[in-house]
């Protein structure tokens, strides 16, 4: 029985071997961060919740990874943002589906789980509940990452030629197929 | 996408997941991560996030799938994602990390990587990146 633990993730999928050490190491980099924010909270008692609100608050600011800064471009340009969260103690939960202007929907997904009697808002209505809290708002291109738009051109340019192919094509030169989230 | 799960010194367990969603996704298309039940869960047995082929985790509620895997067949978590991975997904499809009630954890992939670390009071730690690393 340990008395706490934690793991957390920044997305999976087609990750080349030949990633570049200096990528590599800003990964290593970047996971090792959050994981500090994870022990910071749990050595000192806090709860699991806020544990892992703070891990993916902090992954969510990290422009590496495909959640808040950084975040992907959907077809039309934009991006859209969802988050969940769940305490297993209570079944309580939250979750929240095409954000664009919330600059960490995890801790929005925290106050619909505590603050509302309802667990999911989409869209327009999620805009909405985001406008009755006092979560950090912001433009939806501070979501915007120069290699993010870059990968949404190739995509882009690659759906012109080929749609079919271009359902195949790694567009993170080294990570992730088209098909994950 | 981004996750993490925790339990914490009262035995309680959390799991929050966050996302950008897919490259060039049309309009209005939801993946797993906001799906409680596929790509996030928890309950008294474990707490689950996933990460990958949105699609494929929701058919297969996943993350719920795994938790009930464990109560319901008295396996442990280790198993329980295997079973997910290796019988109800396609090779490539997720991955998923996880923790139970008491602190063991799993981080599981059939995909080439999974960006991930973890780390418990016992003080053992893991940042990896590859499959074989």
């Amino acid at each position: 029985q340990k008395e706490w633990a934690i793991a957390l993730h920044g997305g999976a999928g087609t990750i080349s071997q030949d990633l570049p050490d200096t990528i590599k190491q800003q990964y290593y980099d970047g996971l090792e961060e959050a994981l500090r924010v994870g022990e910071l909270v749990l050595r000192d008692g806090g709860s699991a919740l806020d544990a892992v609100e703070q891990v993916v608050r902090n992954l969510e600011d990290n422009p590496l990874f495909n959640a808040g800064k950084g975040s992907v471009f959907t077809k039309d340009g934009t991006h859209e943002l969802d988050a969940a969260i769940m305490d297993g103690s209570t079944l309580g939960a939250g979750a929240l589906t095409g954000l664009t202007t919330v600059k960490n929907p995890i801790t929005l997904a925290r106050k619909v789980m505590t603050d509302s009697p309802h667990i999911f808002f989409s869209g327009v209505g999620a805009e909405e509940y985001a406008n009755q809290t006092d979560v950090e708002r912001v433009e939806n291109d501070h979501f915007h990452t120069d290699q993010r738009y870059q990968q949404w051109q190739r995509a882009q340019e690659q759906a012109l030629v080929d749609p079919a192919e271009a359902e195949k094509t790694s567009l993170y030169d080294w990570i992730e197929d088209l098909k994950f989230g | 996408t981004v996750g993490a799960v925790a339990l914490d010194s009262d035995g309680k367990l959390a799991a929050a997941t966050s996302t950008g969603g897919m490259t060039n996704k049309q309009f209005g298309r939801v993946g797993d991560v906001p799906i409680i039940g596929s790509g996030t869960f928890a309950n008294h047995v474990a707490a689950i996030s996933a990460t990958g082929w949105g699609e494929q985790i929701m058919r297969n509620v996943s993350a719920n799938t795994i938790a009930n895997y464990m109560e319901f067949n008295d396996a442990t978590l280790e198993q329980a994602i295997q079973f997910v991975l290796s019988q109800r997904l396609n090779p490539g499809d997720a991955g998923f990390i996880g923790v139970d009630r008491n602190g063991n954890l799993s981080m599981q992939m059939n995909t080439a990587g999974m960006f991930r670390a973890s780390l418990d009071s016992d003080g053992n730690r893991v940042v990896m990146i590859w499959q074989d690393e």
